[in-house]
């Protein structure tokens, strides 16, 4: 599935999903 | 409305907004996020490193590469604190109506480790072998440097074992899905997010 290592990077990393953000908040 | 005492000082909500794909409104109510963000440790009105890892990470401490980079990015005047004003320009890029070309170039200075112009195949391997140590998974040698070079194969052009700028636009646009994180459906709707703006606001949009 992640035979793409920026793909594997973006999906697995949360550092570079921001949209925790705006949860529970 | 400059200067207001519930707003940050100097901050001129109007620009912002004029400067942004942010309404009035929307950044008020951005405002009522950074106000949670920036007091959460150190009750300055300042986005500090350790606010924004236990905004992402819900944990103070720890290091984390991608934090790093996420924070600099942030961090436009490079003083180590996010002001709201930095905040809004870094969210602005993750608006769902954004230029893409902001998302793109957004999103090379995140993978830009160490700042070099360039994404290096050192870096990705550093970026792979610590979201994998982070989740607890094991991968040979062997596969990582495959998936690595199959990688560089499609990304770098002209074979320098490195990726500019131009070759990671023509590839992020071969695969649109590597720029998901770059947009954030919530900013789409923030004053309903964050409602308790309409008790502070002094504009109707």
């Amino acid at each position: 599935k992640f035979f793409n290592a920026f793909e594997f990077i973006s999906s697995m990393s949360s550092g570079f999903d921001l949209s925790s953000l705006f949860e529970n908040k | 409305r400059q200067n207001s005492p519930r707003t940050c000082q100097y901050v001129d909500l109007a620009r912002l907004a004029h400067d942004s794909p942010f309404s009035v409104n929307e950044v008020e109510a951005l405002y009522e996020l950074f106000k949670k963000l920036s007091c959460s440790i150190i009750d300055d009105m300042l986005i500090h490193k350790e606010e924004l890892r236990l905004a992402l990470f819900q944990a103070p401490y720890g290091e984390n590469i991608f934090l790093d980079r996420v924070f600099d990015l942030f961090d436009e005047k490079k003083n180590g604190v996010i002001e709201f004003e930095e905040f809004i320009h870094a969210l602005s890029v993750f608006h769902p109506n954004a230029p893409i070309e902001e998302k793109i170039d957004f999103a090379f200075r995140l993978y830009d480790l160490r700042q070099t112009g360039f994404i290096e195949r050192e870096e990705v391997q550093q970026m792979v072998a610590t979201i994998l140590m982070e989740s607890d998974m094991t991968l040979s040698d062997e596969l990582l440097n495959l998936i690595i070079d199959k990688t560089f194969a499609d990304a770098d052009s002209d074979k320098d074992g490195k990726i500019s700028k131009a070759e990671w636009k023509a590839y992020v646009l071969k695969h649109p899905s590597l720029l998901k994180n770059m947009t954030l459906p919530y900013l789409k709707d923030v004053t309903t997010a964050f409602p308790s703006f309409i008790f502070n606001t002094e504009v109707e949009d």
